[in-house]
């Protein structure tokens, strides 16, 4: 049988609303090291991997490796159920046909299962190398949700530029243009304000704002976000979920045509 | 700038 508890309810309540937007349905796979997603959206062009650690939950046992099928918004609906200082535990039988949420008050006063059903779906599993990126920016997630907000009001691309001491993003639309400047800052008074540039190459690639702005509804897993760039690579946008796990997105660049 | 790649052109089926 899969088990697995998560004390902090919430995270797994913020990992739905952050992908249900992007895509449908997914395959949510349990194995012993984890509980773990890849789906890309029906365009095939972004793609979501979710991975929460074993150890980043209170109990996990996973006797054999599961993969449950679910409709984003059919969970989303059912985690919307769950208070956001409960407890979420997840079980399921071994072959079995749904996946009990159980939400726990704090207190422990209020405990309710939901069961939901789950779905066969036939996804498209990618291989994703481990690459060394030309440049990784990490800089505050609430910025970044705010300039591809702004920008996304101008134009529908942007190019992200990152030279060793900043990084750009710029737009252009029918009413006019926007350039958003970052300039790397390791504050060590205010780390949640930081924004650190690693890079080996400057890089400089267009992508379609209404995905970045898609991803960026993950904003409330992270105090940070990284972005990984490579010359004629998909952009990866990342936020790392404390002490358990990470979200990533994939997004293929805009080429010229 | 124009055409949108697809995730496909940079990354196998596994």
């Amino acid at each position: 049988m899969f088990e697995a508890r998560l004390q902090q309810g919430a995270l797994l309540k913020k990992v739905v609303e952050a992908i249900k937007d992007l895509i449908e349905d997914a395959n949510f796979d349990c194995n012993n090291s984890g509980f773990s997603l890849q789906a890309m959206d029906s365009s095939h062009v972004s793609l979501v991997a979710l991975s929460l650690r074993a150890d980043g939950f209170e109990h996990y046992r996973c006797d054999r490796n599961v993969s449950m099928g679910m409709k984003l918004a059919n969970l989303s609906k059912i985690l919307k159920c769950a208070g956001n200082d409960d407890a979420i535990t997840m079980k399921s039988e071994d072959n079995g046909d749904t996946i009990t949420f159980m939400f726990e008050s704090q207190n422990q006063e209020r405990l309710s299962e939901f069961d939901l059903k789950l779905m066969d779906i036939d996804s498209e599993h990618l291989g994703i190398p481990e690459a060394e990126y030309d440049a990784t920016v990490k800089l505050p997630s609430s910025e970044f949700q705010r300039i591809v907000k702004d920008l996304a009001s101008i134009g529908d691309t942007v190019e992200i530029s990152v030279t060793k001491d900043a990084v750009k993003f710029g737009t252009n639309g029918d009413i006019g243009s926007a350039n958003v400047m970052c300039r790397q800052n390791k504050s060590v008074d205010k780390p949640e304000e930081s924004t650190e540039i690693d890079i080996t190459e400057p890089v400089a690639l267009t992508f379609a704002l209404r995905y970045l702005n898609s991803f960026a509804k993950a904003t409330p897993l992270s105090s940070h976000v990284v972005l990984k760039l490579s010359k004629d690579l998909p952009i990866v946008v990342e936020y790392h979920i404390e002490n358990v796990g990470r979200l990533s997105f994939f997004l293929a660049p805009k080429v010229e045509e | 700038y124009g055409a949108q790649a697809s995730l496909e052109a940079y990354y196998q089926q596994a």
